[in-house]
């Protein structure tokens, strides 16, 4: 089963 | 001061609906131009922005920018005092602990306000970049919907693929495996009824199919919705609100380890 990452792994924080 | 009215306040309704469920507790960003939220569901594994545009209320004023903090689980039972008809009117002080909302009925024979208690929310924000896509569908709302609803009683996640061929949602469970291809089409009578798919380049994604099924619940907001697929990028899936702006959804895509 593929890991599911958060979405800050791919947008960064503003 | 903070003031918009909306003649079709029914949007206001679906736009609340659409996010309620993965949002919980989250900042409207009002200013002169408009009113933005962002904001990540509990597992910050996906991101939901909308856009409403001054220009697409009655009537705007912002005097200064605010920041309203907001449970949508509240607004929303606010919301269901709302006629399907009704314009809907809101309101807040710049220094106020309130948000102020009016319905008024079509025929303006019945007016309803309810106050809102804003909360104090500490929110972070992120920085979407600008994405050079592999590929972009566009295709009925209604169509988006029925896929992953029906692909979810085979399985919790999908595969989705974009070649020459179309683009393919693919899901496998305990009880089998389903494909769905959707290919281009030009044939239908309106333009939005028809599936247009742009590739630069095949790209294939697994993301978890809960979180698609509940972008679905922005479909009355909008005939047509667009899905954005980028190599090892969350998707995008566009809900264009005719008119007003915007509600946008970011799922990550899941990786093999």
């Amino acid at each position: 089963e593929p890991a599911q990452p958060k979405i800050s792994k791919f947008f960064s924080p503003r | 001061m903070f003031e918009a009215r909306l003649i079709q306040g029914s949007l206001l309704k679906k736009l609340v609906d659409a996010i309620k469920e993965l949002c919980t507790e989250v900042n409207w960003d009002i200013s002169n131009s408009g009113i933005n939220m962002q904001s990540m569901d509990g597992s910050h594994v996906c991101l939901v922005a909308f856009n409403l545009r001054a220009d697409g209320f009655d009537h705007f004023r912002c005097d200064r920018p605010l920041t309203l903090g907001i449970n949508l689980g509240n607004l929303a039972k606010i919301l269901k005092c709302s006629g399907s008809n009704d314009i809907i009117t809101m309101k807040a002080d710049d220094n106020g602990d309130t948000l102020t909302l009016m319905f008024e009925s079509e025929k303006q024979d019945r007016i309803t306000d309810v106050d809102l208690k804003l909360m104090s929310i500490e929110s972070e924000h992120l920085g979407i970049p600008d994405q050079d896509y592999s590929a972009e569908t566009s295709m009925p709302s209604s169509e988006y919907q029925r896929i992953v609803r029906d692909l979810s009683s085979i399985g919790d996640t999908v595969n989705i693929s974009a070649t020459k061929e179309g683009i393919k949602f693919s899901a496998m469970g305990d009880i089998g495996t389903a494909n769905i291809t959707l290919r281009q089409t030009s044939s239908a009578d309106k333009e939005e009824e028809n599936v247009k798919i742009e590739m630069k380049e095949p790209v294939l994604l697994t993301f978890a199919l809960r979180y698609l099924n509940n972008f679905a619940k922005a479909t009355p907001l909008s005939s047509t919705v667009q899905v954005f697929l980028t190599k090892d990028l969350p998707v995008q899936v566009n809900y264009n609100i005719q008119d007003l702006g915007y509600v946008k959804y970011y799922l990550a895509p899941k990786i093999e380890e």
